[in-house]
């Protein structure tokens, strides 16, 4: 698969230099990076096409001989900063989080986001508990971070499958919108 | 898990987990990295490929300011240390652990020595001048400070000689009680004393060591010193836990969450309802 190719040389020769110490000087760290990014990009396309055929395995991969469409799974590579180009572009969006473990985890999902009030909806339909929290003031000023969110969206991916998935529907709403639920399950933040 | 911040200082400093409530106090401090002209080994600079502090770690001066966020999935302690240290301390629901989410960077370099940043948890353990590392990634290493177990050591240096390469856990016990630290990255680390564990964050040598790459280590990104974050998981208890796994399976069950993650993608709605999208 060429499209792992970029990544697996990568790695090769970041194994090979013991990339990423500081024994190397500071503009091939930066190639280092150059050249891992690259790589990571050009593997995006086989993750997502992995994916489509876990996600919709009923269709068929080829139809009259043209490949099937590949399901548009993006990724946050900035999430360390806090920043997502596309839950800030997108009012609404699906989370799918696959597990690569041969048993069942759960998983706290963080999601850099504008808005202030949103719902998430797993796979069955239920409306999940979520919580909103304030990126703090240090992570909005790191240099070069480019981003307009300032608060994280948090829910529980809860059981996870062995080497499988889950996807989540996330809205924006307004605070209206939101359905009252018991105040047990009312998330209560307190600054 | 829980924990008590001390309303003066904005420090954690209690943590109880497993049904055991114990005594803990995190704070960032740094070394002065060792300044000299290199032509012998005494005057080695602490550059990238050896850490040669000087003198003792010294205290972040410090306003801590702390913002608190209690919920029913997360409860968030966001600290503010200075302009270039600060902290997410916090807990999940139905988690058993503490993750301190630390954000160091740019250093400044207001002196010639530069600075070797730490993060240093405390606890009362007598730990009996042992503490264990993963070094390799293979095995748990147990390392006894200052000693070694093939000679009769006499350290030259006292910080750096104890300081080990921590893969993704470092861990103190007294009897049955084990504390551990795991890391969500390799970092250098050691026990300088009985119940603490150190960890190296983020350095700023402004002198090269003489060892081959031929600059300091002082990295820029936008024109600024590089900002680094990153995460520690505080977990400890004994053989018998309340949920029935020992510490060990718990650790092991935390590291493989954290350094095999669940993988995170995200598609367009279209402008599709749930149901419509269904």
């Amino acid at each position: 698969r060429v499209d792992l190719n970029a990544l697996r040389e990568a790695m090769g020769v970041m194994q090979h230099h013991d990339a990423i110490t500081g024994t190397e000087k500071e503009h091939v760290a930066h190639d280092y990076s150059r050249i891992l990014a690259k790589g990571m990009d050009e593997c995006n396309f086989i993750t997502a096409s992995a994916l489509s055929k876990l996600v919709a395995p009923e269709e068929k991969l080829f139809v009259n001989d043209e490949p099937a469409p590949v399901i548009p799974f993006e990724t946050c590579p900035l999430l360390n900063v806090s920043q997502c180009g596309f839950t800030e572009k997108n009012n609404g969006f699906v989370v799918t989080v696959y597990n690569p473990l041969s048993r069942p985890v759960s998983k706290h999902i963080r999601i850099p986001i504008r808005g202030d009030h949103y719902v998430v909806i797993d796979p069955k339909g239920n409306q999940l508990d979520t919580e909103i929290i304030p990126i703090p003031e240090s992570i909005l000023r790191i240099p070069g971070r480019k981003s307009n969110a300032k608060n994280e969206l948090i829910f529980l991916a809860s059981n996870l499958p062995p080497l499988g998935f889950k996807s989540y529907f996330v809205e924006e709403a307004s605070e209206n919108d939101l359905p009252q639920k018991p105040h047990k399950n009312k998330s209560r933040l307190r600054e | 898990a829980e924990f008590q911040i001390n309303e003066t200082t904005g420090s954690i400093s209690k943590i109880i987990m497993n049904n055991i409530s114990l005594d803990f106090n995190q704070e960032f401090l740094y070394y002065k990295g060792f300044v000299g002209n290199n032509e012998v080994f005494a005057n080695r600079s602490s550059g990238a490929y050896i850490f040669r502090p000087y003198g003792k770690a010294s205290s972040i001066e410090n306003q801590n300011q702390v913002k608190i966020y209690l919920g029913n999935l997360v409860s968030e302690v966001h600290q503010q240390y200075n302009d270039w240290i600060s902290q997410i301390i916090r807990v999940y629901s139905g988690e058993t652990y503490v993750e301190f989410d630390w954000i160091v960077g740019p250093i400044p370099t207001d002196d010639a020595h530069g600075k070797e940043i730490i993060t240093r948890y405390t606890t009362p353990l007598d730990s009996n001048s042992l503490f264990y590392t993963d070094s390799n990634g293979r095995e748990t290493l147990t390392r006894i400070r200052n000693f070694r177990p093939t000679w009769n050591l006499n350290l030259k240096e006292p910080v750096a000689g104890n300081y080990y390469p921590v893969t993704s856990k470092i861990s103190i016990r007294e009897k049955d009680l084990e504390v551990a630290v795991l890391t969500d990255r390799a970092q250098g680390g050691s026990s300088l004393e009985d119940g603490q564990i150190e960890l190296m964050l983020h350095r700023k040598c402004l002198h090269d060591d003489a060892f081959g790459v031929g600059e300091a280590l002082n990295e820029t990104a936008f024109d600024k010193g590089l900002v680094t974050r990153g995460s520690h998981y505080v977990v400890f208890g004994t053989k018998k836990n309340p949920s029935g796994k020992t510490i060990a399976a718990q650790e092991k069950d935390i590291i493989q969450r954290k350094l095999l993650s669940s993988w995170t993608f995200l598609s367009p709605t279209n402008g599709l309802t749930y149901q419509q999208y269904k």
